[in-house]
Formats: structure tokens, C-alpha cells, sequence
């Protein structure tokens, strides 16, 4: 399994290194193998990642919204190269401008086809990306109900 | 495998019998705060066998049953229902749509069935276990979760890649 | 000091259930004393809260925007007891759903002239409740400029 | 007491020597992710004697130094000055107007002055010791840090109320 373990490790890096680009149009970002190896159980993965036109950065110095969007790109990277059947995404373009909003959803929309994407948002950017829409709302007995948005009544 | 629909009925905040119809392509899911969306996606979770209550936001597991509002009193089952089309036969199982049913009854019974017939929780797990989509996979992100992705130790970060090999 | 601090509590606590009912357009708000007394060092302060049309909650049940209004109310009940100069705040409202927002540029706007609000935001609503906005962007040479947005020019 | 000016250089991103101009009501602060927004934030709350790093977002304190980007070489020193209206004397000093500013080198070295004059840090602290905005009161919300008021112990959340009476 060592074997299947770089092959992934490997797979995954390059798709991130891609995805990252695409999403920050440019920069770099690295996925890194540290420790002694060769047993597994003694590796960790260092993600290292640099915005268009800044210099290598730790991880804790990138704004709230570039760590979003890096993680985006970490969590696209395995989709694509470990497809799973659907995938559930809860508010997580909440710290995005709204030009990267519009950028997200342009990668989901990349991934349509691939696997079944469920997400929940409050940002237009991402609404408007969407094959079908669901509202939910609190009914006057303090419950949850359901109801089905024509796409065409959402704001532009 | 694609999802189909999503039933659920004592679910949180979900207290009538609620279904979520899902299409092939990308679900948005959008409404007020406190409406009940971040409770949608727990009833996938939980459906799929989660065990851990406070990955389910609650203090004990009692608290994914209805606890009642101002207009209707508390309930006593929750049962989330979950179809799936297997045509394509990623589901280890004999059936082109498979329905995985979880129940949980304030008593603290809880029941399983795949396809009505009632089953251990195993029997769910081993169900879904190489599809990616079984309980600590990467296809559930809970609201505010996203950074922990990059957050997370570097051997936590491994593991990702041994569930992903 | 023991006067003073239970006075302070009473006087926050009684503003905390006025700001919340304010923000939510109704429910209940409380903070009660926990702990043994009469010494303050044993004392702890709960927050109890309750949505419009729901039961009292528990704090971990409420929703993502949920949670982040309440925390509103209760910042905002702190400075309406004990006023500070100044206040910055960076993008509190990014849980919020767009209605929610504008009731939060509501209470901004009603605490202006107690005190100078400085607020870091993506969201249209917040922008249009300030009197003056500045834009900061990253220059070719990858450092941060700033410059002074006429508020005409803010789409509405 | 009201905010006149923050003026910032060689702080994080803010290599070159920037100005911002408060109003009496509510200022705005806009902008792409990572363009220096929260940047401004920690600047007020370093400027006011911030000593921990962690809530300044870095590992060592030399990270508020501008440490250089593609187009611009790291620079030396990191000053931000705070130019505060005290016409109604809130604080203990005989100006109508008051700068305080903080200086450090990339040698460890740090100043801190108020009107000019050099003093120390327990000076800068003092000056705003009973207005509300000291080190750890809640006049700054960081990023993602509107929950922790709800999610502090009972025995934090008391401890405001200490401050506050
Ligand atoms: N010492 C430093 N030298 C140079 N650049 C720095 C330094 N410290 C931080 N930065 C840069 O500042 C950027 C982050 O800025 P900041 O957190 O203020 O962004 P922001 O405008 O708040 O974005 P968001 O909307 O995503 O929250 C990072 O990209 C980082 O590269
Ligand atoms: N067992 C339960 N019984 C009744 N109501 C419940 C139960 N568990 C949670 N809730 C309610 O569900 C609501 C939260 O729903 P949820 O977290 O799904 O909101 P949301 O739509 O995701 O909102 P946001 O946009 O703020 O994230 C809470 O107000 C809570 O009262
Ligand atoms: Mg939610
Ligand atoms: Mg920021």
C-alpha cells in the first residue's frame, strides 16, 4: 500500500497545484512530504502556498479568504482524483469576495458531470450556478418546510 | 450511484414529513438563518451511520429528535430516509435503488434498514465503505469546517491520502 | 465592587434582552448568574437564548447565523453599558442572511453618534449603512494600497 | 475621544507609508480577500500594545514587519501611528491631541512614543487603561471571532462584566 500511497499523493499534489492556479488565477501551491518515511505512519503532508504575487507564506498569515479558497482547491483536489458519488457544502464560500464566489462557481460548475454537489449558501454568486434550488424557511409553528424555487424567480 | 431523494420526518427542525427531490447536476439549498439547512446536511450525515453527536451539533443523541417549537409539541421518533440509484452497481448490493432508513426513538432505540428490510449499522458502514462516502470522508463539509482542511496536522493530513489510495 | 459588578450585570443583561429582541424581531434573551456566591471568583454567566417561535435552546443547537446575531446582541449590550471610544469589527456579518444583514446595518447605524464604528465587510448591506469607505487592494507589487470610495459610486 | 487618523508603514502588507482617515460615524473598510483588510485591524490593535502574537496572526512578532513580496524587497521596520482627538480629555494627558506610536526593527528592537516623546510600553497601556479599548476588551472582534462571546466559559464572560464595572 506504500506504493498506492505515493501514486495518490502524488496524483492529489499535481491536481491541487492545478486547481489552486485556476481559483487564485496564478500563484503556486505545493503539497509536501515531511519525516522520516519510509513507514508510513511516520509521515505528515505540509501544505505550503503562495498568492499571485506575495511570497511563500505559512499557512497563518493568509487571510480568511485565501485559506478558504486554498482549502477549496485541497478538498477539489481529492474529489478529482477520488471521486466520491455526491458532495455536501455547507457555507463554505461564506468568507469569499465576490469575485472569488463567481470563481467557485465556475469550479462547481467544472464538476458538474463528475459527482452530485449539494450546496447550501446565502451568496448569489453560487445560487446562480445551481441546476435546481431549494428554499427552506420556518413555517408559523416554529418547523421547517421545504419548497422548490423555479430558477427563473431567483435575482439576477 | 446518484442520490435521488432525501425523506425526513422528526428530524431536528424538520417535525412534518419533509422530502428533498436531488438532481444530477448541483442542488443549491438556500433560506433565512435558522431555517433548518445546516439540519438538512445532518440528516445525510447521520443516515449514513454518524455516530459522533457532536459532529451532529447536539449534547446527546436525543437532540436530533423534534424537541418541539411554539406551535407543536415535541415528538418522539426521528427518521431520516436516503434513495439512492445503484444502477451502475457501486452499492454491493443486489438492487438498482437502494433506500437506507435510520430511526431513532426517544427510548434510545435505534433501528437501521436498507431497503425496509432492518439491518445492524454495520450492515449501513459496510454499505458505503469504499464509495467515499462513509462517515469521516471528505464529502460532508459542516458549516465553518472548510479551514480545518488546511488546519488540520500534517498527520491527520496522511490519513486523508491512506482513505484516498 | 460587588455592588457595582451586579449592578453592571442587571444593566447589560436587561440591554442584552432588549438588542436581541431588536435583531431577531422578537424571542427571548437571558443571562443568568451561575455558580455559589457571594464571591465573585465562584460566579459564571450563562446566556440563555430563545428564537422567535422556538423553544429555549441550547446554545450548540442554534444555527451558524443564529449564533452570530446573538453574539451581536451581546457585544453591542457590552458597549451600550460601558461605551467604548471605538470599535472595529471585522466582517462579523459573514454568517448572516441578507435580511439579517440589514438589520445589523440598522444597529450600526443606531449606535452612531455613541461611538466611531470601524467595520471590514463584503456584504452591500453593511457598505451602505457607513458614512465613509475605504477600499484597500493589493498594487502590482504585490503590497497594500488604499483609497477613499465616493459613496455614490457603491452600487445600491 | 474620537479616532482622527492610522498611519501605517513597513506593517504586514503595507510596505508603503499608508494613511487612513476615520470619520465620527461608521467607516467601511472594502476589498478583494488578501488585499489588507484585517491587516488594518491588527495594526489598531498593535499600535495600542498588543503582545500577543498569536492574535496578530503570526508565529514570532517580526511577522508584522513587511517581509517582501514578488515586486518589493522585505523591509527593516514595521510603524504604525494612531492619531487620536482628546478634546474632551478622556485621556490623562494634557493634549487636545494625541499620537501614539509603535515602532519595531527586524533586530528585536521596539519603541513606542506618545506625542513624539519615547516612553514605554506600560505608558501606552496606561493611557487607554479605563476607556474601553485596552488590550483585551472587546473593541476589536477579529475575523471569525464573533462566536467566541458566546462560546467563552461562564467564568470568562464574567470577567468582562468585572471589566466593564
Ligand atoms: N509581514 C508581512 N509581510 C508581507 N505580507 C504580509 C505580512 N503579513 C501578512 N501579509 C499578507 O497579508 C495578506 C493578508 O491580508 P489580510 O488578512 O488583511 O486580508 P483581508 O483583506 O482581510 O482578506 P479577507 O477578505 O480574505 O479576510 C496575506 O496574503 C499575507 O500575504
Ligand atoms: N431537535 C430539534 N428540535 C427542534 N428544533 C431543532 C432541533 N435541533 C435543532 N433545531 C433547530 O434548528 C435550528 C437550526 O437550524 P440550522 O442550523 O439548520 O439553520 P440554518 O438554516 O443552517 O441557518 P444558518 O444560515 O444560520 O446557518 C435552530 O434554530 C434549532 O432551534
Ligand atoms: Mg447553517
Ligand atoms: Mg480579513
Amino acid at each position: 500500500t506504500q506504493e498506492l500511497f505515493h501514486k495518490s499523493f502524488q496524483a492529489v499534489a499535481r491536481q491541487f497545484a492545478e486547481l489552486y492556479q485556476e481559483l487564485f488565477g496564478g500563484g503556486v501551491a505545493q503539497l509536501r512530504l515531511v519525516g522520516e518515511g519510509p513507514d508510513l505512519d511516520s509521515l505528515g503532508v505540509e501544505v505550503m502556498v503562495q498568492p499571485p504575487g506575495k511570497k511563500l507564506q505559512h499557512l497563518d498569515l493568509l487571510s480568511g479568504g485565501e485559506k478558504a479558497l486554498a482549502a477549496i482547491a485541497l478538498l477539489f483536489a481529492f474529489l478529482r482524483e477520488r471521486p466520491a458519488p455526491f458532495c455536501v457544502l455547507d457555507e463554505i464560500d461564506s468568507a469569499l469576495d465576490d469575485a472569488n464566489v463567481e470563481r467557485f462557481a465556475r469550479l462547481l460548475q467544472s464538476f458538474k458531470g463528475r459527482l452530485q454537489l449539494i450546496v447550501i449558501t446565502h451568496r448569489q454568486g453560487t445560487m446562480s450556478a445551481a441546476d435546481a434550488l431549494y428554499g427552506v424557511s420556518m413555517n408559523g409553528e416554529g418547523t421547517s418546510q421545504l419548497f422548490s424555487v423555479r430558477l427563473a424567480d431567483v435575482p439576477a | 450511484m446518484q442520490l435521488r431523494k432525501l425523506t425526513m420526518q422528526g428530524f431536528k427542525s424538520f417535525a412534518d414529513r419533509t422530502q428533498i427531490v436531488f438532481e444530477p447536476g448541483i442542488t443549491a439549498i438556500v433560506g433565512p438563518n435558522g431555517s433548518g439547512k445546516s439540519n438538512i446536511a445532518d440528516a445525510v450525515r447521520w443516515v449514513l451511520g454518524e455516530q459522533s453527536v457532536r459532529s451532529l451539533r447536539g449534547a446527546h443523541m436525543e437532540d436530533v429528535i423534534f424537541a418541539g417549537s411554539q406551535g407543536k409539541r415535541a415528538l418522539g421518533l426521528a427518521e431520516v430516509s436516503l434513495t439512492i440509484d445503484n444502477s451502475d452497481g457501486q452499492l454491493p448490493v443486489p438492487f438498482t435503488e437502494v433506500t437506507v432508513c435510520r430511526r431513532l426513538h426517544r427510548s434510545g432505540e435505534s433501528e437501521y434498514l436498507i431497503n425496509q428490510t432492518p439491518c445492524r449499522w454495520k450492515d449501513v458502514v459496510d454499505l458505503f465503505l469504499d464509495t467515499g462516502v462513509g462517515r469521516d470522508a471528505y464529502a460532508i463539509v459542516s458549516q465553518g469546517n472548510v479551514e480545518a482542511l488546511l488546519s488540520a496536522s500534517p498527520e491527520e493530513r496522511r490519513q486523508w491520502f491512506e482513505t484516498a489510495a
